[in-house]
Formats: structure tokens, C-alpha cells, sequence
């Protein structure tokens, strides 16, 4: 009855809602920790701390270089056709503008291809982008590359509409990236509201000035750590399952949902099973990554570190999508793996968790999945991620208890079994 | 090691649905 007494003990029992309560205490103490911020520093260490004070094994910390940039002071104002604040964030990695700030006239586009066909238009100009959300993958494109393909036709600055499924005039930031043989301009994101009223204003031909002003640094790599924690196989202790989330976040709001809840349910697996007085055959081994918001920097690392040992990882888990009400999980792996995951699932009935999805996703698990060691990510209701992501939003008040208690379950009955079977999951 | 060089299991599926629904 081991799957029964994991989710009684997440769910109704002794260990209901702690790792809600851990994350609370957590959230509301360090606040959000940017990579190469004091914050994050401070995680860590508390993190490390709790680790070991939970007396789980071989608490360590793996050392990282992470990207160091700093937000500085940042406004935007609308001259003409009238007087307007416009809410704004620049985006991770972005310059700053010159002290005086930069006046231009506006050109909005909807599109990339847009933009290459009024090119002539641009020059001189900031670009604002209002793409539409169609989903993440497909819109971040604009934030990710909005600055660099602005610079290319000789615009002086790009505020690129937020990804965000809904909004209430709120910008939410996120990392872009320069090209090497493109200049840089100062970028930033704007909420949905004013990206859409500076559309409708062109297109009534309506000229649109903007003041933009961004204080932005770039200092030199920091050092960061991976924070590592486990519980020690019986039978197979070189093998590893590992169950992840990612500790740093951006600097608005508490990174209390990205990620956060991830890597609190995570170390919910390892402290349920401790609880329980179950030791899998294979370790378990909880990473909590640093430098993810910059593109998966503290997981490249320790891939570089470990690969020498993938033959001995059985699976790697990444929750980094939200920790709501949990559906199942999406998957990456063989088709005979894929059928063992889906029976494994079956488990998870008592709490409707049962679903098995396509793809696992996760920035920090796909070096490996990649190499073809199977890999799961956490599918919860998404529907409201989006509102949230990367904003002042991104808070406790977006987390629920009950919905904290599912996921741990699920992710920790998943972790455990697979850690338990006889057998490492088939690969290719 | 309970994988094999070429990754297969040694276990039939029945074998192994056996196995996860002793967890149950």
C-alpha cells in the first residue's frame, strides 16, 4: 500500500500542506532571487540549511557561473498623441538606454514578417511589437529576439507586448538575447493594454512618441550553486532518479509559482518518503538548478559534470509548469518505458492524476532527455500560468495548499516507484 | 546492474505490471 500511504500522508495527513507552508516562509523571507542577486544567494544558503535540518543525505551544494545583470531605474512615457505612463520591464540581458533616455516616433507591428516588409519605416524608430498570444513557445520568439531583428533595420529601441495570456496592465519580463554582429538597443516588455492601444492609434495613423529611460548593468559571471540533496538507494545506489525544479526566479514578485512550487515539491518527495521510513533501491536525488531564467545555465553545467554517468540516470523530472491541479504527467522515452510510466500512473486514480502526456518539458532536464534518458515534467492546469509569469503577479497568492498536496503526491509516488522497481526504465 | 547493455528489461510487461501494482 505504498502509493495509498504517499498520497494519505501528502494529502490528509501529518504532511498536509507543508510544502505550501515551506514555500511561504520561503518566498515571503528571501523574496525573488535573480540569478547573480544577493537574493538567490540567500536561497541557497536557506535552502541548504533546510535541507539538512529535513535529515536528508548528502546535502551539497554544486558550484555554477551564473549571468549578472542588474535592472536599474526604468520608465516610459507616451508624448504624443497625449500624455501617457506606460508600464514597463526590461527584459534580462537588455542595455541600458543613454541617461538622457531615447525620444523617437513609434512604429507598431503585429509580426516579424511585418516588421521585414515596413523595414524602411523602422529606422530611426522604436518598434513596439503586438504579437498576439497564440502560445508560449511560438510568441516568446518576440521577446527572445524581438531587439536583435529591430536592430536589423536600424530601430533604436523594441518594447515587445508581454507574453501573457491575460492581463491587467501588467508587463511581465522574461531573458532576450543579442546577436554578435547585431547592435545592441535597450528592450523592454510592455503590458498587453498599451501594446494593443499604441496598435489601434497607428493604425488610425495617429503619430506615437515615446520617451523610453532604462538603467541596466552587466557584470561579470557570478558564482551560483546547484543545491543537491538525496536519499541513498538500498540495492542501487549509483543509480539515480532524479526530481527537480529550479530555485532562482526573475526579480518582480517572489517566484512563488515559477518555480517555486516546483522546487518545493520536489523536496516534498524526498521529506514524504523520509517520513514514511521508505528507502527506494535507486537514490533519489533532489537538484534544485540556479541560473534557469537565463536558458537552463545551472543545468548545462551539471549535465557537463555528470553525463560521464548518464547510463546510470533512470529518469529525470522537472517540475516547472505551475503546480495546480495535477492532470499526469507529460513524458519523453521509449515506447516501452512510455507503457511502464502509464502503468506506474494508474497509481495516482485515488487523486485523478492519471494522464500521461506526449513531451516532458523542461529547460533543465533536456540535455539528458536529449541523450535519450527518459524524462517527466509535471502536467498541472495550466490555464492560468500565463497571467502570472515572470510579473509582480508571480506571488503566494497564486499557490493553493490542496492543489501543493496533489502534485506532491503525484510527483512523489511517480519518483518513488521508479526509484523502487527492479528494473532502470528501457531505452532506445 | 539491473539495466542490460542494450537497455532492454529482462522482464516481460505482465512481469512488470505485476511488480507496479504491488505498490498499489
Amino acid at each position: 500500500n505504498i502509493a495509498k500511504a504517499i498520497i494519505d500522508l501528502a494529502v490528509h495527513g501529518k504532511a498536509q500542506n507543508r510544502s505550501y507552508e515551506r514555500l511561504a516562509v520561503f518566498a515571503d523571507t528571501i523574496g525573488p532571487r535573480l540569478s547573480g542577486s544577493k537574493n538567490l544567494e540567500a536561497g541557497i544558503k536557506y535552502m541548504f540549511n533546510a535541507l539538512q535540518k529535513d535529515g536528508l543525505e548528502n546535502v551539497h551544494l554544486e558550484p555554477v557561473k551564473v549571468p549578472h545583470w542588474e535592472r536599474g531605474e526604468e520608465f516610459a512615457v507616451m508624448l504624443e498623441p497625449r500624455n501617457h505612463s506606460i508600464a514597463i520591464l526590461g527584459l534580462g540581458s537588455s542595455i541600458a538606454t543613454p541617461p538622457e533616455g531615447i525620444t523617437a516616433e513609434v512604429i507598431v507591428v503585429a509580426s516579424f514578417d511585418e516588421l521585414h516588409k515596413r523595414a524602411q519605416e523602422a529606422k530611426g524608430k522604436i518598434v513596439v511589437y503586438n504579437e498576439p498570444f497564440i502560445s508560449y513557445g511560438e510568441t516568446v520568439q518576440y521577446r527572445l529576439q524581438g531587439a536583435v531583428e529591430a536592430a536589423k533595420v536600424g530601430a533604436v529601441a523594441s518594447l515587445i507586448r508581454s507574453v501573457a495570456s491575460f492581463s491587467i496592465h501588467s508587463p511581465h519580463t522574461g531573458e532576450q538575447s543579442y546577436q554578435p554582429d547585431v547592435p545592441q538597443i535597450p528592450t523592454a516588455c510592455i503590458s498587453v493594454e498599451d501594446a494593443e492601444m499604441m496598435s489601434r492609434m497607428s493604425l488610425r495613423g495617429t503619430k506615437i512618441v515615446v520617451h523610453l529611460r532604462m538603467g541596466a548593468k552587466t557584470y561579470p559571471d557570478s558564482l551560483s550553486f546547484n543545491t543537491v540533496a538525496e536519499i541513498v538507494g538500498s540495492k542501487y545506489p549509483e543509480q539515480v532518479v532524479l526530481v527537480s525544479g529550479h530555485l532562482d526566479s526573475w526579480d518582480v514578485g517572489q517566484g512563488a509559482m515559477d518555480d517555486g512550487g516546483g522546487a518545493f515539491i520536489s523536496w516534498e518527495a524526498l521529506s514524504l518518503i523520509k517520513d514514511l521510513g521508505l528507502r527506494p533501491k535507486r537514490t533519489l536525488r533532489l537538484v534544485l538548478w540556479t541560473g534557469e531564467e537565463q536558458g537552463g545555465v545551472g543545468a548545462e553545467q551539471y549535465y557537463q559534470l555528470h553525463k560521464e554517468n548518464i547510463s546510470n540516470f533512470d529518469i529525470v523530472m522537472e517540475s516547472d509548469e505551475g503546480t495546480f491541479k495535477p492532470s499526469g504527467l507529460g513524458f519523453t522515452g521509449s515506447a516501452a518505458s512510455r507503457d511502464i510510466v502509464k502503468e506506474i500512473m494508474t497509481l495516482l486514480q485515488p487523486i485523478n492524476a492519471t494522464d500521461v502526456y506526449d513531451t516532458a518539458d523542461g529547460t533543465d532536464i533536456s540535455y539528458w532527455m536529449r541523450d535519450g534518458v527518459p524524462g517527466a515534467s509535471l502536467h498541472s492546469d495550466i490555464n492560468k500560468y500565463f497571467w502570472f509569469h515572470h510579473s509582480q503577479g508571480d506571488t503566494m497568492t497564486v499557490q493553493d495548499p490542496n492543489q501543493m498536496n496533489l502534485c506532491a503526491a503525484l510527483w512523489t509516488v511517480v519518483s518513488y516507484v521508479i526509484a523502487d522497481m527492479e528494473d532502470m526504465l528501457p531505452r532506445d | 546492474k539491473s539495466l542490460r547493455r542494450d537497455g532492454s528489461s529482462l522482464k516481460s510487461f505482465e512481469d512488470i505490471k505485476n511488480e507496479i501494482a504491488g505498490y498499489t
